[in-house]
């Protein structure tokens, strides 16, 4: 099974 | 004072149809260098970027920068009342404006259309979306991509994505079975057939399908769509919106643990 990552994982908040 | 006039308002509403699954409201920054609007779906996973220039626009003028708070649903309750053929005028005079004009002209100038949609107020979750120089990038018929992704979501939800110098190859794994679909370097002078490879280093990604079946409700703004990859990194789908600016979303990839 694959676990789906977060945006926040490879972008920073601004 | 802000206006922006849209000579093929129908661009419009195709953008807001494009996005109205995946977000919910979002802020447009309009500025003098023209209209941008980043937003994330509720799971944080998948991100839209729009970017219009003023160029792009009949009529464009934004004394100071303003961000607009809209509701995609209640946008797209309003963009119903403009025809295909008609221009499209967004207008405020206000400096922290409450609502938004719409104006929809049809072609002959005979019937004009106005609105005023009351704007939120929402707070910025904006990402810092670094240049990326991506590894790989894929140019092909966006029809023939969204035909794809539906073929291969009624195998399985989750799609792996492997770039090579000569092809790229989509291959599903599920109950029923599994499936690849491998797609090579094309210079068809048929839009449809043509695929164009750059593979500066081969990747191999995985995704989930659900979220590129939705990206492709935007097929209808460019017969073209790129899909922009390397290792370790969300995947950027792109669709140029001729004239205008273009319309990218980013999707965060799967891990197989």
């Amino acid at each position: 099974l694959a676990t789906q990552l977060l945006l926040s994982n490879f972008f920073n908040e601004m | 004072m802000f206006e922006a006039k849209l000579q093929q308002g129908v661009i419009f509403k195709k953008i807001v149809d494009a996005i109205k699954d995946l977000v919910k409201s979002v802020n447009i920054d309009a500025s003098t260098s023209g209209l941008s609007m980043q937003a994330m779906d509720s799971a944080h996973v998948a991100l839209v970027s729009l970017k219009l220039n003023e160029n792009g626009f009949k009529d464009y003028r934004c004394d100071r920068p303003i961000t607009l708070g809209l509701s995609i649903e209640n946008l797209s309750k309003i963009l119903k009342c403009a025809g295909n053929d008609d221009t499209i005028t967004l207008q405020t005079d206000e400096e922290e404006p409450s609502s938004l004009k719409f104006f929809f002209e049809n072609q002959q100038a005979s019937k004009i259309s106005e609105f005023s949609l009351n704007l939120m107020s929402l707070d910025s979750e904006s990402l810092g979306i670094p240049d990326t120089d991506y590894s790989s990038v894929i140019q092909m018929s966006s029809a023939e991509f969204s035909r794809i992704c539906k073929e291969l979501s009624s195998i399985s939800e989750t799609v792996e994505i492997e770039t090579s110098k000569e092809s790229v190859k989509f291959s599903v794994q599920g109950d029923i079975g599994a499936g690849s679909i491998t797609v090579k370097n094309n210079q068809s002078d048929k839009d449809v057939d043509r695929v164009d490879l750059q593979i500066d280093q081969p990747v191999k990604l995985t995704f989930a399908l659900r979220y590129l079946n939705m990206f492709n409700k935007a097929v209808s703004l460019s017969s073209t769509v790129s899909l922009n990859m390397s290792e370790e990194n969300p995947l950027m789908v792109e669709y140029k919106i001729d004239d205008l600016g273009s319309l990218r979303f980013y999707l965060a990839p799967k891990i197989s643990d």
